[in-house]
């Protein structure tokens, strides 16, 4: 299948990649 | 042994590799010549940590253009995946610059990187916003414009995803009636 995201799941990693 | 979390450490895969693109309309240059590919990425973590590092559309100057395509698609009407395709348009007007341009173009981007538009997703070539004193554009490419299931499905779930009220139409042209159109407006081959 498709690797579908929804945008409440991809909004969740928008100031993710900052803090790690 | 400690027994560790892929989703500790393993960045979120995407569908598609995608290509982020930016135009700056510079008269002494070619068409071709002011267009720069800017970054490449893979992942929902890489999508952000490009996201966050440019400029938002509103702030860009009149003139220019983000472009976010498939690998290996150049954001042009001659690509061999864009030539017997087409694009939703949306223009707006000078108010929505303030009120809606940036929410709109995240929006879209979000839409292509999460493949929101289901099996039709792979009619998608590409998004383009446009920086213009008269009405800034967002458009969604897709690769054929003869595929009237994928190009009406794409456009319903992205006016619904942008929020535009059911009473405003959206047109989707094809790229050989832009490129050959006499007056300023192309002739729609699909609405919703």
């Amino acid at each position: 299948g498709k690797r579908q995201y929804k945008r409440d799941f991809l909004l969740g990693f928008q100031f993710m990649a900052a803090c790690t | 042994q400690e027994v560790v979390n892929p989703e500790d450490y393993i960045k979120h895969p995407l569908q598609n590799r995608w290509a982020l693109w930016f135009f700056k309309n510079d008269k002494t240059k070619t068409w071709q010549a002011n267009l720069r590919l800017i970054s490449k990425f893979d992942t929902v973590e890489d999508f952000w940590a490009l996201y966050n590092h440019i400029q938002l559309s509103s702030n860009l100057i009149s003139g220019c253009d983000y472009s976010l395509f498939k690998d290996g698609i150049e954001p042009m009407w001659e690509d061999e995946r864009n030539k017997r395709g087409g694009r939703w348009l949306i223009t707006l007007s000078k108010q929505q610059r303030r009120a809606d341009l940036d929410r709109f173009w995240l929006e879209t981007l979000l839409c292509l990187v999460g493949e929101a538009f289901d099996d039709h997703s792979d009619d998608v070539c590409g998004a383009v916003v446009n920086i213009r004193t008269k009405g800034d554009k967002l458009a969604i490419w897709t690769t054929d414009y003869e595929n009237k299931d994928a190009i009406t499905h794409i456009g319903q779930v992205w006016k619904e995803r942008l929020g535009v009220p059911h009473k405003v139409i959206i047109g989707y042209q094809s790229h050989a009636d832009t490129a050959t159109k006499s007056g300023s407006t192309t002739k729609n081959k699909f609405v919703v």
